[in-house]
């Protein structure tokens, strides 16, 4: 199940990437995570196959954030039949760059002693949000103005009950910063920031009103195109 | 001083964002 906390970092529940149909018995299932500033894929493989596999190691295709393993995959022992192995695979962002569609798009390469795997993957932009994320307030502002309105999106985030304060510190948790918080006419205006592994600052106007579960987001960036993905970190 | 200006700037974004 989900280990998503209310104070660390949202980890998504694991899901299956490669089927063990497609993989000649090896099944992958994972997850990505961030803890103090390190990115990790979280992954259990299984040997659903009648033979024992070894010699793994694994390979990224150039993606939009450069996220390449930071050290080889390591299977310690040979996996019998019906063993399943959970390994943390450290990431680090210096990795070569190509822009993928949907951006948040990563094409990953496994080998054992049987073949050469391949499966692609979606990660979460959030474990891209960094630790130093606070905009000053004074930029804040400055910046804001100065994004034009056609790179301001917005997004609704639907059926959240929690209050104000309660989403400040679950999505600091998660490397987004509240700057400010204004109640304008009952209704709580959070205005945050973040900054991705690439630099790119994205700031954010939460929308809260009271007895209203749907809020609504706004999304400010340079790279507007990071928007949708921002706002799936948040959802 | 400044940190009144900039507390009063972020009441006004707020209010031109609720009353464009």
């Amino acid at each position: 199940g989900g280990v998503g906390t209310l104070s660390g970092s949202y980890v998504a529940p694991k899901t299956v990437w490669l089927p063990a149909m497609k993989a000649k018995g090896l099944e992958i299932s994972g997850t990505f995570s961030r803890q103090v500033g390190s990115i990790s894929m979280d992954l259990v493989l299984t040997n659903k196959a009648l033979q024992v596999m070894s010699d793994f190691a694994i390979q990224f295709n150039r993606n939009s954030f450069g996220l390449a393993p930071a050290a080889p995959l390591q299977v310690h022992a040979p996996l019998a039949p019906n063993q399943s192995v959970e390994i943390s695979l450290p990431l680090n962002t210096v990795g070569s760059v190509m822009k993928m569609d949907p951006l948040n798009n990563l094409q990953v390469a496994v080998k054992n002693n049987i073949d050469v795997f391949y499966f692609s993957t979606l990660y979460p932009l959030h474990i891209l949000f960094v630790e130093d994320g606070k905009m000053e307030r004074q930029m804040f502002l400055a910046t804001w103005k100065d994004i034009p309105n056609e790179n301001e999106a917005q997004f609704q985030i639907k059926d959240c009950a929690l209050s104000a304060d309660a989403v400040s510190s679950k999505l600091q948790g998660s490397n987004i910063f509240t700057i400010a918080k204004r109640n304008v006419e009952g209704q709580d205006m959070l205005y945050q920031s973040l900054k991705l592994t690439n630099g790119i600052w994205v700031l954010a106007e939460l929308r809260i009103q009271p007895s209203n579960p749907s809020f609504t987001l706004s999304l400010k960036c340079r790279a507007p195109e990071v928007s949708q993905y921002v706002y799936q970190a948040y959802d | 001083e400044m940190d009144d200006g900039l507390d009063e700037a972020f009441s006004r974004l707020a209010q031109s964002r609720t009353n464009p």
